[in-house]
């Protein structure tokens, strides 16, 4: 069992993982072409 | 035998387990590393394209920071006074670059868009651009497929190159959407 | 506290301008060029003349950064934006707030004079690590991780271009940041824990830490970080069954080690006996990750090679790469006193018949034996032991290994130790079993010894379990634990196929029959 140290460490981590980072949260802005990810035909090249 | 679960009975009751429930072995029968979007086969680093723990995929190279002049980087205030990114305007080069190095990113599906306005068509398996061969008469064409000399686009070796292609009207891509917000 | 009257209207109003410089049509180069105009102005304003003012200074634009970005989170939360948040409004306080504070401590003295820089350095950290501390207390559940995470983030990023004014204080500035992260590991803030990672994982800090910085003088700090990281996921780890923000997470530390697995292997052959000792014993996949590495310019055999003779093999008899300092693996104590008395004279018999109390834990709900211990101390008189036969000029073998106060102590916890303790004990040895040098060699001796030598069946069907549970889960598995299993099932002297255990169900016995065909 958790103890209680832990189990609170437990609860801050799951209100973190609903607000994870998001890809451009570590990249510099992209001014002029700004990352616009979006799902793209799976046929399409992806790398 | 040993009755718990530090035994080999102990063992098989995961084992049987992760058939009925795989999300309860995680830990004790692991995952599938190649498949976590890393290319473990390369024979470079990887590290320098990482994107990071969530991502399932490596980095592209616009994604990642270069040492530019800093005459290249452009100052966020000027972006509204230079000229708005006009896919229409470009040479097929740049069209083709764009949808290559755009991979997952509504770049890629604007600049599939203005090729097929130019007559090129994407071939679903084939994973190529194609368009007509001008002065390479058809050599056979009837409602569902045609056959002939076109070109396709070499992304390896970056030209276009006429080829024989038996071409089924179903596996050339319609035109591509935009996403409805862009 | 106490700021002066009027120093929050004066630092927003800089910060105003700040912006203003930011959005005038100038390039970078002459925002640098024109850089020492604006320190003029904050000088002017009293911001420069004191290390208390500029340390205010830097708090209250932080914190302004904070409230900015929570409040853009609020209101995209009331009026969720159609097309989804346009992610860069939460960016533009922070960039600016951080390009102005890069420039600061790049103009601040002389550039041959990296000390007041740094200070300015580990100031801005130490009020970026502050401020969250202090914000994840009071917002609990509401805590957002992403200010800290960008002021931290694009400050490094700026930190870590190739300018000649950073180059001298390069190792300065990583530590700087290893430091920050420690004071807000996921231990200490996990509602910061996915940024963090992301911090320690990213591209630029993996390249500056591991392959940039000289002499691998990164690779230590790097390895407390990680240790960080495991010794938080541990409790969370211990169930089956994983929760969504824990196999995340999992799945994103498993990622990073598969990076370093890949490019930095020595790292993880340097560092896996800390590792190991972080992860918990039913972290199968991810230990066997880093028992798996080796020297990239070692080439493995092929375990499943017939007649394989490992003791000839060339690296066998080299001690293995390991940054481990074997005198502090047991904590100096009486324990430590009555161990290497044993082990000089094999006497007093006491010192068996009191092991087990000395390494039980009796007043924690969450385990029963300190595995800590049991790890340190098979490590601790393996290596002796290794060390002994080699000054008789002798390998490792199921002779040299046997009747030894070594083994004495080894054998004692197959025979006194209860199923829990003994799981323990096998796998601190299966720890050592990883590519060919003199540790992997005398520990797969031992455990074949073990097995052979066995008092019960038990024990044979423990060693086997071990082994097995190793074996069964998905690549990579360390070359040491193929070898050693593979001698197990081939060599007669073991009766490995008469035992019960080995038939006791379809799915057991297919699962030796592979591995005996694929060695066969």
């Amino acid at each position: 069992p958790l103890n209680t140290d832990h189990q609170s460490q437990f609860t801050m981590m799951e209100a973190a993982f609903y607000h994870m980072p998001h890809a451009s949260d570590s990249e510099r802005m992209r001014v002029y072409l700004p990352k616009n990810i979006c799902q793209t035909p799976a046929y399409y090249n992806q790398v | 035998m040993i009755p718990n679960q530090f035994g080999i009975v102990g063992l098989l009751t995961f084992i049987r387990a992760a058939e009925s429930d795989p999300s309860l072995v995680s830990l004790a029968l692991g995952q599938d590393l190649t498949a976590l979007g890393l290319n473990l086969n390369s024979p470079d680093n990887i590290y320098l394209s990482f994107a990071g723990p969530w991502a399932d995929s490596a980095c592209r190279p616009q994604d990642m920071d270069h040492n530019v002049p800093p005459e290249y980087l452009i100052n966020g205030s000027i972006r509204e006074k230079l000229a708005p990114v006009r896919l229409n305007r470009y040479k097929e080069d740049l069209l083709f670059y764009l949808f290559y190095s755009y991979v997952g990113d509504v770049l890629q599906i604007a600049a599939a868009a203005e090729l097929y306005s130019r007559e090129w068509r994407y071939h679903m398996e084939e994973k190529v651009w194609i368009s007509q061969a001008p002065g390479m008469p058809m050599v056979e064409k009837t409602s569902t497929y045609e056959r002939g000399t076109y070109y396709f686009f070499d992304a390896h070796n970056w030209r276009k190159v006429a080829k024989e292609f038996h071409l089924d009207y179903s596996k050339l891509e319609g035109r591509p959407q935009l996403p409805a917000h862009v | 506290y106490n700021d002066p009257p009027g120093l929050q209207e004066k630092t927003e109003d800089l910060l105003r301008q700040w912006r203003n410089v930011l959005l005038s049509p100038l390039t970078e180069r002459e925002i640098t060029q024109n850089f020492n105009i604006y320190m003029h102005r904050m000088n002017i304003n009293g911001i420069l003349k004191s290390d208390d003012m500029i340390t205010r200074f830097f708090r209250i634009s932080a914190q302004r950064c904070i409230d900015d970005v929570y409040q853009l989170l609020a209101e995209d939360r009331l009026n969720p934006p159609v097309a989804g948040p346009k992610r860069k409004k939460y960016y533009m306080a922070c960039d600016s707030f951080i390009k102005l504070v890069s420039l600061l401590i790049k103009n601040t003295a002389e550039a041959s004079n990296p000390t007041p820089k740094l200070n300015l350095l580990n100031k801005i950290l130490g009020i970026i690590a502050g401020c969250l501390l202090q914000d994840h207390e009071e917002h609990g559940t509401n805590f957002q991780q992403l200010p800290y995470h960008r002021l931290m983030l694009i400050l490094f990023l700026d930190m870590n271009t190739s300018e000649p004014v950073l180059e001298s204080m390069n190792y300065q500035i990583l530590t700087a940041f290893c430091h920050t992260l420690r004071i807000v590991r996921p231990s200490v803030a996990p509602g910061f824990c996915y940024a963090w990672l992301e911090v320690v994982a990213h591209r630029a800090f993996l390249n500056r830490v591991m392959a940039l910085t000289p002499q691998q003088k990164g690779w230590g700090m790097y390895s407390t970080l990680l240790i960080d990281l495991f010794k938080f996921l541990d409790p969370f780890l211990r169930n089956t069954e994983l929760a969504a923000p824990v196999m995340t997470l999992y799945k994103g530390t498993l990622k990073v080690l598969l990076v370093l697995l890949h490019d930095f292997p020595e790292f993880l052959c340097d560092y896996h006996y800390g590792f190991c000792d972080a992860i918990p014993p039913n972290c199968i996949q991810m230990r066997n990750l880093i028992l798996s590495a080796f020297p990239r310019n070692m080439r493995l055999p092929d375990p499943f090679t017939p007649n394989l003779k490992v003791d000839l093999l060339v690296e066998i008899n080299s001690p293995p790469r390991a940054v481990i300092n074997y005198g502090t693996l047991i904590p100096p104590s009486q324990f430590k006193k009555d161990l290497d008395a044993y082990l000089a004279a094999r006497t007093p018999v006491t010192f068996l018949t009191e092991l087990r109390s000395n390494i039980q834990v009796v007043n924690d709900p969450a385990r029963r034996y300190n595995c800590q211990l049991i790890n340190g101390l098979v490590l601790y008189v393996g290596t002796q032991a290794i060390a002994q036969i080699k000054a008789k000029g002798q390998t490792p073998n199921m002779s040299t290994i046997a009747h030894s106060a070594h083994m004495d102590i080894f054998q004692n916890f197959t025979v006194d130790f209860d199923y829990e303790g003994r799981y323990l004990f096998l796998n601190a040895i299966a720890n050592q079993l990883r590519y060919p040098n003199s540790h992997t060699h005398y520990f797969s001796c031992c455990l074949l010894y073990l097995f052979a030598e066995a008092n019960s069946e038990a024990v044979q069907e423990q060693i086997t379990r071990m082994l097995l549970e190793r074996l069964i889960v998905n690549r990579p598995h360390p070359w040491g634990l193929l070898i050693t299993f593979i001698e197990l099932i081939k060599n007669p002297a073991y009766k490995f196929w008469s035992h019960e255990f080995v038939h006791c169900a379809p799915e057991i016995e297919k699962l030796f029959a592979s591995v005996a065909r694929s060695c066969i």
